[in-house]
């Protein structure tokens, strides 16, 4: 068994009687179901009917239907004197699909052979918006504003309210979500108005890690509250605010909290009111601020830069040791040494230490020595003095050569050159003379 | 040494006694990787002496003590104008030897000054020579195991060149005097320098320096009456030597 496809709708045709424009044979019974898309209404204007007229339309007849409604029958034509001829004015559909019958008996009158009908079709969009409300107590289709669109509709809402997910009635928009710009204001439904019953409306501040938030309610703050011995007690009414880790704080009455450091880069605001009482709302701006990591300290023999009162999330510092020391980090000599202060509000890195720097031993003098003048451990501005092994020796060029440990870790001499001094051999000079005293 | 003395310890650190085949000459110290000698020393007849041959002792003034510890010579260099087949020639006697190890100097050994290029000798200026070859004892003539040295005068080079030429109408095969020699001694004879130390250093003194003015170089018998004992010229060398030591 085939199952035959729905028909196509289309947006406009044409119907003619059965031979048309020749007249039409007798005992006919021919039906059209025309049908548009939904949203569509069918718009049928008769460009020619000339049926054999009968009172009633007995005999002959084309019936329009809709719905198995009848919306007419006609017969005749133009200029006869019974029958029922539609005339110029088009039948509209109150639907997408509209039936025609075509019907003819068993005799024509012989003077005068009727040709039927011909008629054009075609989709009209319907204005459902302008519709009168549905019988069935389902309330109008739209419960604010409604929009017209070909073949259908769509429903609005006025500023404040939001579409319901039915999508065509409206409630009381809370203007809530997520908030992770790092500064906004926020508002209770229709403030500073109050809000219609039963809001249950939730706000979340959601900043990026490294930020705290902090919550400036205005003045202007009243949520109904019950008094009771211990206070205003936050039981139908409330803005409870909470932070991660912390306790939720329920938020009432007609005193503004002012401003409230959550030090939490979250915080979700939760707003409730039952069918009954009144509260006016609440607004306020949320600021952002970043966090902050302690004071660095001091590094001995070194510098911290740059020095701020305060160091917060992002910020760089830099140490430089003095001149003669070096960066040194467990245990490690470094180049160069830069932290970050972290979004847990704590240094990435801790200080390193400034050690002096040392230029390693001097280098050896062959024939020669040296020694210390000042200073210890080949440290940074130690000097040491280098001698030859005198008096076989004796250094080429100067009599006293001083080195200096400095900042490059070269031992230097006064006339910054680097090079070693070397020792070479004294001549002809015994340390023991021929000597008599014989004459 | 005709009539001299045994030279105490470290008075003439510069000393170096070579042995050579079996033969005893001097040196002196003069860098601390060179030694300066005698050409003769070191060429037997008309051959250069391999350096393997060739014994350096120094530092003692005992040669028994000296034989513990010789220096290996790394090279030897004569005068490339020294020539002398016939043991006739004695002119350019010179020659240097370069040490395998470098010598730390100390009390015993040290360098004798070089001398200033063309610097002047004066005559009676009193001079140093020393070294471990014949002495005299008792009329009798015996080879030295200990240092020893003598002072004798520069004698004038007329001085001296008449004396060689009075020898050579005495005697044969004596040998010229050439500008690149001069004489030290004493016209009485008895205090000279003698074989065994031919090589060996003849040192004057300026400014509390000793240099090497001479290098035992020959002479006819030893410290004998109007003869003198001649000596190569170092300070003619000056150019040669610095050259001969940068180059090597």
């Amino acid at each position: 068994s085939w199952r035959l496809p729905e028909p196509e709708p289309v947006m406009h045709g044409a119907v003619q009687s059965p031979n048309y424009p020749q007249p039409y044979s007798p005992n006919l019974q021919e039906q059209w179901d025309l049908s548009v898309p939904e949203g569509y209404q069918i718009r049928l204007t008769f460009t020619h009917l000339d049926i054999e007229a009968s009172a009633g339309c007995y005999y002959d007849s084309l019936t329009v239907l809709y719905d198995a409604k009848i919306l007419g029958k006609f017969c005749g034509h133009e200029n006869s004197a019974d029958g029922h001829h539609p005339g110029t004015q088009p039948i509209l559909s109150p639907g997408n699909t509209l039936t025609l019958i075509f019907q003819s008996d068993d005799s024509n009158p012989e003077r005068h052979q009727n040709v039927g009908f011909s008629a054009q079709y075609q989709a009209i969009d319907r204005d459902e918006c302008s519709e009168p409300e549905p019988d069935d107590g389902s309330g109008p289709l739209c419960s604010q504003i409604c929009l017209n669109t070909l073949g259908s509709y769509v429903c609005s809402c006025h500023h404040g309210y939001e579409l319901r997910p039915d999508q065509r009635s409206c409630m009381s928009s809370c203007g809530g979500g997520i908030f992770d710009e790092p500064e906004g204001y926020l508002f209770s439904p229709g403030y500073p108005n109050p809000p219609p019953h039963a809001v249950s409306c939730q706000y979340i501040i959601s900043v990026e890690a490294g930020f705290t938030v902090s919550l400036n309610f205005t003045d202007n703050f009243h949520i109904e509250s019950v008094d009771t011995e211990q206070g205003p007690n936050c039981i139908h009414h409330w803005l409870e605010v909470t932070i991660p880790e912390r306790e939720p704080i329920k938020l009432c009455g007609g005193k503004s909290p002012g401003l409230i450091a959550t030090n939490s880069n979250t915080v979700t605001l939760d707003y409730h009111t039952d069918d009954e009482g009144q509260s006016r709302g609440w607004s306020l701006d949320y600021s952002t601020n970043r966090v902050k990591c302690p004071i660095p300290g001091d590094v001995a023999m070194g510098r911290v830069t740059p020095i701020l009162t305060e160091y917060f999330y992002r910020d760089y510092i830099f140490v430089r040791c003095d001149q003669g020391y070096k960066l040194m980090m467990d245990g490690e000599e470094i180049t160069s040494f830069s932290t970050m202060c972290q979004n847990n509000g704590q240094w990435h890195l801790p200080l390193p230490e400034c050690h002096i720097i040392d230029c390693g031993e001097p280098e050896p003098l062959l024939n020669g020595r040296w020694v210390f003048l000042s200073g210890f451990d080949n440290q940074y501005l130690s000097v040491v003095q280098y001698h030859c092994n005198e008096p076989f020796y004796t250094l080429l060029g100067g009599i006293n050569v001083m080195f200096t440990c400095e900042a490059d870790r070269k031992w230097r001499s006064n006339n910054d050159i680097v090079i070693n001094p070397i020792c070479i051999p004294v001549c002809g000079q015994p340390t023991k003379l021929l000597t008599g005293y014989q004459r | 040494i005709i009539g001299g003395s045994e030279a105490p310890e470290n008075t003439i650190p510069w000393q170096v006694m070579l042995s050579v085949d079996g033969g005893r000459g001097g040196g002196m110290v003069i860098a601390d990787r060179w030694i300066m000698t005698a050409a003769h020393n070191l060429v037997h007849d008309g051959n250069p002496a391999s350096k393997d041959t060739v014994r350096i002792y120094m530092g003692l003034t005992d040669v028994k003590s000296l034989l513990g510890s010789p220096v290996y010579a790394a090279s030897i260099h004569i005068h490339p104008e020294y020539n002398n087949p016939n043991l006739l020639d004695y002119n350019n006697d010179i020659a240097l030897i370069k040490l395998q190890d470098q010598i730390t100097f100390n009390s015993s050994i040290m360098p004798i000054c070089l001398p200033a290029e063309g610097a002047t000798y004066v005559t009676g200026e009193m001079g140093l020579v020393s070294g471990f070859g014949i002495t005299e004892t008792n009329n009798r003539r015996i080879l030295t195991n200990k240092l020893k040295y003598v002072q004798v005068p520069v004698v004038e080079q007329a001085i001296c060149s008449n004396s060689v030429a009075l020898l050579k109408r005495n005697r044969d095969n004596v040998p010229d005097l050439t500008n690149n020699m001069f004489c030290a001694g004493v016209p009485e004879g008895k205090k000279d320098s003698c074989q065994g130390d031919s090589g060996g250093p003849y040192a004057l003194r300026h400014d509390g320096q000793f240099w090497a003015a001479g290098i035992v170089s020959w002479g006819v018998d030893c410290g004998k009456q109007g003869t003198y004992g001649v000596y190569t010229r170092v300070a003619n060398y000056v150019g040669w030597i610095n050259t001969t030591m940068q180059e090597n």
